[in-house]
């Protein structure tokens, strides 16, 4: 009766953990829309992470939106683990990430290009310039895409060409993208 | 890119 929304289910999800500590009733759809904030704590990071980790868990398959801002504290999918966690979500349709807090850039954008087959919204901040041999350039069918480069002392600017990462992947979603947003970056495409 | 409707560009240059 009371389960009009999202924020009631979790009122309940959070009722039956209180209730009965033993057996956690979580419905999967909690887990749709998943925000790792600064604000976020330890013990939620870590809750997310055994959740969707858990052996038969079905939660890491609900997960459409995924944002992570956090620092480079608390779970280890901060620092490392990145393409494992992508695995565990493969329905993902909106990825929003810090790319300096993941293991190497590369192997994230592989997995990305091999598991998350019905992305559509993918928002990269700090990308770095000099990991332009990534496979990005070889993700298809975006209809959002923003990055944020990491730029200022010491870092260069993006120079945005046809063989480049980001222009390959520009041209793939020629077709498809509807919203476009870059900064700092030398356009010769 | 004939299907974008939203473009945000910032510090570009060409």
């Amino acid at each position: 009766l009371f389960v009009q929304g999202s924020r009631s289910l979790l009122a309940l999800a959070l009722t039956c953990r209180t209730l009965r500590r033993r057996d956690i009733i979580i419905p999967d759809v909690l887990f749709a829309r998943v925000t790792l904030s600064r604000r976020s704590s330890r013990a939620q990071v870590a809750s997310f992470e055994a959740s969707i980790e858990a052996e038969g868990s079905t939660a890491g398959n609900a997960v459409l939106y995924f944002k992570n801002s956090c620092g480079t504290w608390g779970s280890r999918w901060i620092g490392l683990g990145w393409s494992h966690a992508l695995q565990r979500m493969p329905n993902l349709r909106s990825l929003d990430v810090r790319l300096p807090y993941m293991e190497s850039t590369p192997h994230f954008f592989r997995q990305l290009v091999i598991g998350a087959t019905n992305l559509q919204s993918l928002t990269l901040a700090n990308y770095e310039p000099a990991c332009d041999d990534s496979p990005l350039g070889d993700l298809g069918g975006l209809r959002r895409l923003s990055i944020d480069f990491l730029g200022g002392p010491g870092h260069s600017e993006y120079f945005l060409t046809r063989d480049s990462a980001l222009g390959r992947a520009l041209l793939n979603f020629r077709d498809t993208l509807k919203e476009l947003s870059l900064d700092s970056i030398r356009w010769n495409l | 890119w004939p299907h974008v409707t939203k473009l945000h560009l910032k510090n570009v240059s060409i």
